[in-house]
Parts: C-alpha cells; structure tokens; sequence
C-alpha cells in the first residue's frame, strides 16, 4: 500500500511526462510504438513495478533445433 | 506459416482482464492459456478462475507475485479442474483456497511445455498455431507508458518481471509483430493487447515460453 497525496500524484504525473517525451523521441528510425498518458500515470515507476511486474522468470530449456538432413539422389 | 494468424479470430480468446491492483499477472496469463487450449478442443469459451489459481498455487504468492511456470507445474501435478470465475470470483486479493469435490466441472491441465525460443521466433509461431496461445513472461517496465504501436525498443531481455499471453503474430505489414494480451484492462494499449515486433527476442520474450494442453 502507498501513501498517496496530490502532491505525491502531481509529482509521478510531472515524470511521467518526461519520460514519455524521452520513449517519443527515441534515435531509431524505425520507432511505432508511441508512449502517454494513461491509467498508470499517476504512478512512480517503482510502484508501478512492485504493484504490475510481480512474475518470476524461470530458466527454459532451450527449443531443440530440428536438424535437416539433405535428401539423396533418388530415382 | 501464414502471414497473419491470430487465435481471437477463432473465438477461443476471452476477454482482456484487468488485475486491478494485485500482482496476479502470472495466474491471469496462464489460466488465458487454459481457456484458450478449452475452446481450442471444440469445447465452450469459459471464463475460468483466476483466483483459484492465486489462492491455491501453493509455491506462488498470490497477487503478491508468482511464476506461470510454478502455477503450470501445480496444475499439472494436482490435476485440479480449474472452476468457472463466477463460480469463484476475482477478488484482487489473497484468499483462502477453496476445494471442490471431484464431480464439480471444471478443466484440467493434460500436460505443457515450457521453452527458451530466442533466436528461434518462427519455431515459436509454429508452437502457437500448434497449441493455442503461449505464455511469456517479458521486461514491461517501459509498459507503463504504452499507448499503441509496435514495441521494438526501451525493454531488454533476461529482465523479465510481467507474464501475459501471446495469441497471434502479423507478419503483413513492413515491421513483423507477436499479438499479445495483457491483463491491465481494455483501455491500455491497443484494447488492452500490446503489439511486439518479432524476431528479435524484443522484451525477452521468446525466453520463457509455455504452452498448456487440457
């Protein structure tokens, strides 16, 4: 639980207005994705992250790669 | 593969949910895949719970975080049918576990696979089309701020924290993309979707891939 308050709120809204003038204006060339004001706005990113990103990674096998063998000659 | 498959357009996607302010996004994305693999069978679209699965997942923490992998483990070990959401609601806060006795319906878990696809994006196209939508967990911390458009920047892989559920690619267009459902609610991103550019491992997210059968 946070404590919230106006100014706390006015705060996370002011940096998340700067951050997404930074994701807008990315070096790329080839940048679609576009960044705002939505409902997590109102939100640091620290508790952003520790309210959303709660799932743990795990480590995967990785996908065995099928091997392709060349066809022979055949009639 | 084709260029462009999505499952939603066979009707075996449920709607996007919103965890509200609960950590839940392990339990939503893999009970999404649950639903899906249901109606893939030829079975109804069922909303199916998700708090059963935050509340009895014994080796997750609820809406205090977890693993889908962890969760598909449970299921698959206990067997345990998951039950209709109306039948135990979404609360957006741990629970007790509640039981059911063998005869209430419900689906269960067959079996499922859990992968590394990085540097193998196409494998993990064919591992959609073949068994319904996978989950991933991805680094969504530039998440925050997503309006639309396609993710290709500002999140890196082997920093992942957000499991969500991927249900289609598009490959039409100049930049290709995963089609991937979030659990934030209809008014984030694009009706609540994100899109993803593929073949890169954008976000990380072809490193933790699962895929559920039932």
């Amino acid at each position: 639980t946070w404590s919230r308050s106006r100014g706390r709120d006015a705060a996370a809204f002011r940096e998340s207005l700067r951050r997404h003038r930074f994701l807008n204006s990315s070096p790329w060339e080839n940048t679609t994705a576009f960044y705002g004001v939505n409902q997590f706005s109102y939100l640091f990113p620290e508790e952003f992250k520790a309210i959303y990103l709660r799932s743990k990674p795990a480590m995967f096998p990785r996908q065995p790669t099928e091997m392709y063998k060349p066809i022979p000659n055949v009639p | 593969l084709p260029l462009r498959f999505d499952w939603r357009d066979k009707h075996v996607v449920t709607q996007v949910r919103s965890q509200q302010m609960c950590g839940g996004c392990w339990a939503f994305s893999v009970v999404g895949a649950v639903e899906s693999a249901h109606a893939i069978q030829g079975e109804p679209l069922e909303v199916l719970s998700v708090q059963q699965v935050l509340d009895c997942s014994y080796k997750d923490d609820g809406c205090g975080g977890g693993s889908p992998l962890n969760a598909l483990r449970w299921l698959n070990k206990t067997q345990v049918k998951l039950v209709e959401d109306s039948e135990y609601p979404f609360k957006a806060q741990n629970g007790l576990c509640r039981y059911f006795s063998s005869s209430q319906s419900g689906v269960s878990v067959k079996d499922y696979t859990s992968h590394d696809f990085s540097e193998q994006e196409d494998e993990m196209a064919r591992a959609l089309l073949t068994f319904g939508p996978l989950v991933v967990v991805v680094d969504a911390v530039s998440w925050q701020d997503y309006l639309g458009g396609i993710i290709q920047h500002h999140c890196s892989s082997g920093e992942a924290n957000h499991a969500v559920l991927v249900t289609g690619f598009d490959k039409t267009g100049r930049i290709p993309y995963w089609i991937v459902r979030n659990s934030w609610g209809r008014s984030w991103g694009v009706d609540g979707y994100a899109h993803v550019k593929m073949g890169s491992n954008i976000c990380g997210i072809a490193d933790s891939v699962s895929a559920v059968s039932v």
